[in-house]
C-alpha cells in the first residue's frame, strides 16, 4: 500500500491511498484503502490521514477517522492521536498497522506497530526526509 | 511565507532486517524521495493538495518496488487487483475505486470518480467502464505483474493466504 497526505498553500488538506491488496487474497476482497474513514480521511483543519497494514483490522478500527476524532473531540495532538489510534484497541484489533497524518499547522505524524514502515515527508519545500525502520 | 507540506508512506510490515538488502533499502529510499519530489513540485508552484497527493501516489504506483500499480500483490488466482481512494479536506468530497484490474493509475480513477461521477465508490468492471469513458490510460494485467511478485506468489502461496498483508 502507498499513501500520501498534503497541505497546500491555501491551507487545504488532502489524503490519498492506493494498494495492490494482500498476497493470495480472495478474488473480490476489498482493502481498507478505498474505505473513507478506514484507510483514508481528510477534514480541514484537523488532519489528513492515510493508512497501511492489515486491512481487515484497519476497517474494524476505522483507523483514519479515529485519528481525526481523537484530535477534534479529545483535543489530542496529532502525534499522540496517531499513536493512540494504532495502539488503543490492541486486544481487540490485533494486526500490523501504520499511518501518516498531517494537519493545517504543518505538523506531520507517523505511527506504526511494525518494525518497518517506508515513509517520508517534506515541509515547505525543504529537502525530504525518508526512513524505513522503526528506530530511524 | 505560506505553509505547505507533504508526507507519504509505502507500506508498514514486520520483516527481518536481514531479509532486506542494502541495495533494496537504497531503492526504497530513492522511490520515496522521488514521490516526495513529485508532490513538492506541485505544492511549491501553489498547486492544490489534491494534485500533490495524486502526483506522489502516481510515482509510487509506477514503481515496481511498492505494493500498488506495477508490483502489486497477486490474489489467490495469481491476478492483480487494485483499490484506491482520495479525499478533499476542504469540502469532504471523496472518490474510491475497488477491484480494478486494467487502469494504469488507480489513484487517477479515484480522482475522476470524486470529481465527475455521481457516485463516490465504484468497483470492478463498472469502475473500468467509467475509466474508459473518462479517457484514462488502460494497461493489460501483465503490465502490473513483476517477476519478483510472481516468484513470491509461487513460493509463499499458502503462508500468505493464511496471514496476508495490504
Amino acid at each position: 500500500t502507498v499513501g500520501a497526505v498534503a497541505l497546500d498553500q491555501n491551507g487545504n488538506l488532502a489524503a490519498a491511498t492506493s494498494t495492490g491488496g494482500l498476497n493470495s487474497q480472495l478474488k473480490g476482497r476489498l482493502s481498507d484503502s478505498p474505505l473513507i474513514g478506514a484507510g483514508t480521511y481528510a477534514n480541514n483543519p484537523y488532519c489528513a490521514v492515510s493508512c497501511t497494514g492489515k486491512g481487515e483490522v484497519i476497517m474494524r478500527g476505522v483507523l483514519a477517522h479515529e485519528v481525526y476524532a481523537l484530535v477534534k473531540y479529545a483535543g489530542e495532538g496529532l502525534q499522540t492521536a496517531s499513536e493512540k489510534a494504532v495502539t488503543m484497541h490492541k486486544a481487540l484489533l490485533d494486526g500490523d498497522m501504520g499511518l501518516v497524518s498531517l494537519n493545517q499547522q504543518q505538523e506531520v505524524a507517523f505511527a506504526f506497530n511494525t518494525n518497518m514502515m517506508k515513509r517520508g515527508y517534506s515541509l515547505g519545500g525543504a529537502a525530504p526526509l525518508v526512513a524505513l525502520w522503526d528506530n530511524e | 511565507m505560506k505553509k505547505f507540506a507533504i508526507a507519504i508512506h509505502a507500506g508498514a510490515e514486520t520483516v527481518k532486517r536481514e531479509d532486506i538488502s542494502k541495495e533494496q533499502e537504497t531503492q526504497y529510499r530513492e522511490g520515496l524521495q522521488e514521490a516526495l519530489a513529485a508532490g513538492n513540485a506541485v505544492l511549491e508552484k501553489g498547486g492544490s493538495a489534491l494534485d500533490a497527493v495524486v502526483a506522489a501516489i502516481e510515482k509510487m504506483e509506477n514503481n515496481p518496488l511498492f505494493n500498488a500499480g506495477i508490483g502489486g500483490n497477486l490474489n489467490i488466482h495469481g491476478e492483480t487487483a487494485f483499490d484506491a481512494a482520495i479525499m478533499d479536506g476542504k469540502n469532504l468530497k471523496s472518490g474510491s475505486v475497488g477491484s480494478i484490474r486494467y487502469v494504469k493509475n488507480p489513484i487517477k480513477l479515484a480522482r475522476v470518480v470524486m470529481e465527475k461521477c455521481r457516485h463516490n465508490f465504484m468497483v470492478d468492471t463498472g469502475a473500468e467502464e467509467f475509466a474508459l469513458s473518462q479517457g484514462l490510460e488502460l494497461k493489460p494485467p501483465s503490465h502490473f505483474v513483476t517477476e519478483e511478485k510472481l516468484k513470491s506468489w509461487h513460493q509463499n502461496y499458502y503462508d500468505d493466504y493464511l496471514k496476508g498483508h495490504d
